[in-house]
């Protein structure tokens, strides 16, 4: 069991890599089990640094970029056992435009598999969806469903 | 396996029944702030089996009741239906397609129910342990889960990795 | 000393609302010392809702109600001792298009007394601008300035 | 009172030297992710008197100087000035323009210069504290200030009303 856990590690680790460099255009992320201590029990440690540059903490991160390394993990774990939706709630607010677009291309690409829920201020991710839900409050404090727009029309 | 259908009623600020149907694969949710789209997020997660108030927002888990506003009163029970297409039988499930309910009454009182047929949390939790969609899924991202996912507390990390490997 | 201190507790609170109803358009909104323990020790307790609402806890506001709330806070404290200065780091991000204007109209009618410098991926906000910006990384880790726009060119 | 100049050399992301003219009353700083925007912010709070490392970011304070990159060396220092206009005399010194210069080397060695000449770190405190700019000051807000403000932390909104107060 150990070692199945182990490879599997490796495997994430693998996944985090790739789905990082596509965000960041390049640059290298790392995941890892704390060495030393137990497979078993040991915290999952992350290093990584965008292209050219060097980091010696996650806690130097921009905004941005933070919210770029937490959607690489999360996406890494999805390469391994795919989730049958995922829920992002307005993971875009801190992106600049052109993260906006790595981002959508990500969600575009991984949306083969899986089913995507995006809740958004932003006007071009509202424009990569197939289907929009509008929801208000007319009358304040009670919510209401006002229009549903499907790609296309 | 996807999400067909989601229906909450009296959960939150849902005061009216509002079905949405997910009839693609990547459906956005848009509207002004507070109007009810993290709500919506939330019914999601309590449906699923969420036990912790905190994980909703709230101290206690009568708090996703509708609790009123200046001029409507509170309701008496938070209701939410979540349909799954279960086409691939990734739910351990005969049926193709799966319905679960969650009931909550201001008595304290709660209902699930499998397909309407009455059941037990825990049947709800073993039917989705290993699929992806459990408690503690990493299938819901948040400003606040990146925050917690790269700050020094490890633990957050090896709970979601631990659900995936 | 502590006469005073409370009379300031209550233009605070009188501006909390002023401001808050501002932003939220209505609204009651209220900040006060925790009652029963030493003023001087006592926290401060806030409590507001959004037009027509009525809420239980802070908690239970939306990451954009929070944003504002916030704002109405700190602008309180202003109207008592006005900050030279007024850093505001992506605050905009989680707002909606109606909401951004509020707050961008609040800045106007602040930024007679303050001067403000706005962190910002929103396009409105920069158009509020009385000076640009535009800070860039050619070399990768290497911030560097690459225009300044002043209103009216 | 206000903001005239802004200079950054060697501190985190700068470098190279910038030099940051306010002469607005809305300043907008734009830029994509990680382009130092908020470094700026950092830079400012630190020649103000910050003395926090984690409210650089940071967890030792030598972190605020330019640490290298793939391609480039890091620097021994980081300097940065602010220069205020003090026609209103907000700042209790005759002067009617103020420049606060700080500098750290890695050897752990600090300077501290008003209007170049060199003084103690708590010499600028004084000067700052009950103009509203000093260290602790509501004069910055980030979306990691608007969460505490308003979680059930009432120690943070208390420290800034007695700022004001
Ligand atoms: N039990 C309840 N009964 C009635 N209303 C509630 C209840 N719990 C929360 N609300 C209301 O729901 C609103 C928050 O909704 P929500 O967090 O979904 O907003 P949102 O659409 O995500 O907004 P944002 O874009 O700002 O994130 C609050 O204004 C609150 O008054
Ligand atoms: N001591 C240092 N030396 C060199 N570079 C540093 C140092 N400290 C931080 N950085 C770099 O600064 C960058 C972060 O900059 P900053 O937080 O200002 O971004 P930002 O413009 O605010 O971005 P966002 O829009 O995502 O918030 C990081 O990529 C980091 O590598
Ligand atoms: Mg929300
Ligand atoms: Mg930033």
């Amino acid at each position: 069991a150990r070692e199945k856990f182990l490879q599997t590690i490796e495997r994430i680790d693998i996944n985090f890599q790739e789905v990082f460099r596509e965000l960041f255009s390049g640059g290298e992320a790392h995941l890892r089990l704390k060495p030393g201590v137990d497979p078993l029990e040991a915290g999952v440690e992350i290093s990584v640094s965008p292209e050219g540059k060097r980091l010696f903490n996650l806690g130097q991160l921009s905004g941005g970029e933070k919210t770029l390394t937490a959607i690489a993990f999360l996406f890494s774990l999805y390469l391994i056992k795919p989730s049958p939706f995922c829920i992002l709630d307005e993971v875009d607010a801190p992106l600049d435009d052109e993260n906006v677009e790595r981002f959508l291309r990500l969600v575009k690409k991984f949306s083969q598999n899986s089913q995507f829920i995006i809740i958004t201020h932003n006007k071009r991710t509202m424009a990569e969806a197939d289907i929009l839900y509008g929801i208000t409050m007319e009358e304040p404090g009670v919510s209401k469903l006002v229009s549903v727009k499907v790609k296309g029309d | 396996m996807y999400l067909s259908r989601l229906q909450i009623f009296g959960f939150k600020s849902f005061l009216h029944k509002i079905t949405f149907k997910f009839d693609g694969q990547i459906c956005a949710l848009v509207g002004p702030n507070g109007c009810g789209k993290t709500n919506i997020v939330d019914a999601i997660r309590w449906v699923l089996g969420e036990q912790r108030p905190t994980l909703l927002r709230g101290e206690r888990m009568e708090e996703v009741i509708f609790h009123g506003t200046k001029s409507r009163k509170p309701l008496g029970m938070a209701e939410v239906a979540i349909t799954i297409d279960n086409s691939a039988h990734l739910l351990p499930i005969e049926f193709t397609e799966v319905t679960i309910t969650r009931r909550l009454f201001r008595s304290g009182e709660s209902e699930y129910l499998l397909n309407r047929v009455p059941c037990r949390l825990k049947d709800i939790h073993h039917l989705l342990c290993d699929t992806g969609m459990g408690v503690g899924t990493y299938s819901i991202l948040s400003q606040e889960l990146i925050d917690t996912l790269l700050s020094s507390k490890e633990e957050e990390r090896r709970l979601l990795l631990e659900e995936a490997a």
